[in-house]
């Protein structure tokens, strides 16, 4: 998947499998991202697991578990706020579009997540103060920490590398039509148009919709893009910082930290 | 699974308004519909407790036992509580209100933002 880090770094990611999205003292979430093609590379998220930590007379600890085409409006024990505490309303799940959106308000840590399903995948985006982001339980230990610390360098995929390959070969690797997702084969040119009809400035979400469309030919992809920009709008604090760039001659692969 | 919570709540606030008769208390009939709105939100947790589904059908005796309609409210009216969000008990204390708390030593916290999406 695409990542932006509480840092506004946008990269792109195999993390296959199970890593950590955010490991502080407060939450703790749990990403589960599976190949989009057999054998692909490229890799969206199918799974999600959100563990708010108990927290003095205000929480217990909640579970919040999310999965393609299950996307509940309750925490894994079937309540809908922070349990039986004196202050357990101010942590509570707002269902905005059954089985689509939903969104989880954790008021005493100052936090705002929200999650959706588009296509047959889970997008992710949150809002918390800093202090909070950083109060990690092991500040020596650089363990992994997606949205603080990005991808680990060798997880990284480079946008440049690939988009060289895909404007040479002319024909995307989607194509065919998979279970109840309708794909289509993309050009390179075909898959800047698709894109641009939702995402008009040529930012890096607008990169991640051309890349996700060459590399899976899935249409959906498309409005995950879209919903990820318009989720930022939302949540981002420095609205300079909306439209972030790929940074010319960065010799990082896979990392576009926002250029000038 | 909690669906004895629901049963708990439903009997305690029907002990007094149970009546045996056809004729419906409205307040018996909001009571079975909150205890029905309790009991679906169990659904995933309580799916397969032999608990979960008696009280589903217990309900659905009930309902039609009291010509309760399943539509309708599940709770009684309460007098407005003056805070904007009801959601929000007032007297939560002041350390779960992130912003609140803050406020009192510094400037504003700075928040970011981290999303995740796509292939």
């Amino acid at each position: 998947p695409h990542l932006r880090t509480f840092g506004d770094d946008f990269q792109t990611c195999k993390v296959r499998g199970s890593w950590p999205l955010i490991d502080n003292k407060y939450l703790y979430v749990q990403v589960t991202n599976s190949p989009v093609l057999p054998g692909s590379l490229a890799t969206a998220t199918s799974k999600l697991t959100i563990i708010f930590k108990n927290f003095q007379e205000c929480v217990d600890q909640k579970v919040y578990q999310a999965e393609t085409d299950e996307l509940p409006a309750a925490f894994v024990d079937g309540s809908r706020n922070g349990g039986d505490r004196h202050g357990a309303n101010t942590l509570r799940i707002v269902e905005k579009m059954p089985g689509q959106h939903i969104e989880i308000q954790a008021r005493y840590i100052g936090t705002t997540i929200v999650v959706r399903q588009v296509g047959r995948y889970l997008t992710f985006a949150v809002r918390m103060p800093e202090d909070v982001v950083n109060s990690t339980e092991d500040t020596e230990n650089q363990g992994l920490y997606l949205c603080l610390r990005g991808c680990p360098q060798s997880e990284r995929i480079d946008f440049r590398t690939f988009r060289a390959r895909a404007t040479e070969s002319h024909v995307a690797t989607g194509g065919g039509n998979r279970g109840s997702v309708s794909v289509e084969a993309f050009t390179y040119k075909s898959a800047m148009v698709k894109c641009k009809e939702r995402l008009p400035v040529e930012d890096l979400y607008f990169q991640s919709c051309v890349f996700d469309l060459l590399t899976t030919g899935d249409v959906n992809f498309t409005l995950a893009a879209y919903y990820a920009f318009e989720d930022m709008k939302i949540l981002h604090s420095n609205k300079d910082k909306f439209h972030i760039f790929e940074r010319t001659g960065d010799l990082t692969p896979g990392n576009s930290a926002p250029g000038r | 699974c909690k669906i004895l919570k629901c049963n708990s709540e439903f009997w305690a606030t029907t002990s007094g308004t149970h009546h045996s008769g056809p004729e419906r208390a409205p307040e018996f009939c909001t009571a079975l519909r909150a205890y029905a709105h309790c009991v679906r939100r169990t659904a995933r947790t309580c799916r397969g407790d032999l608990a979960y589904h008696s009280a589903v059908h217990g309900i659905e005796d009930l309902m039609s036992q009291h010509n309760c309609s399943k539509e309708g409210p599940t709770s009684q009216p309460h007098p407005r509580t003056s805070t904007p969000d009801s959601q929000e008990r007032s007297d939560s204390p002041e350390i779960c209100h992130y912003e609140r708390s803050f406020h009192k030593h510094t400037a504003p916290p700075n928040y970011t933002h981290c999303g995740l999406f796509g292939d």
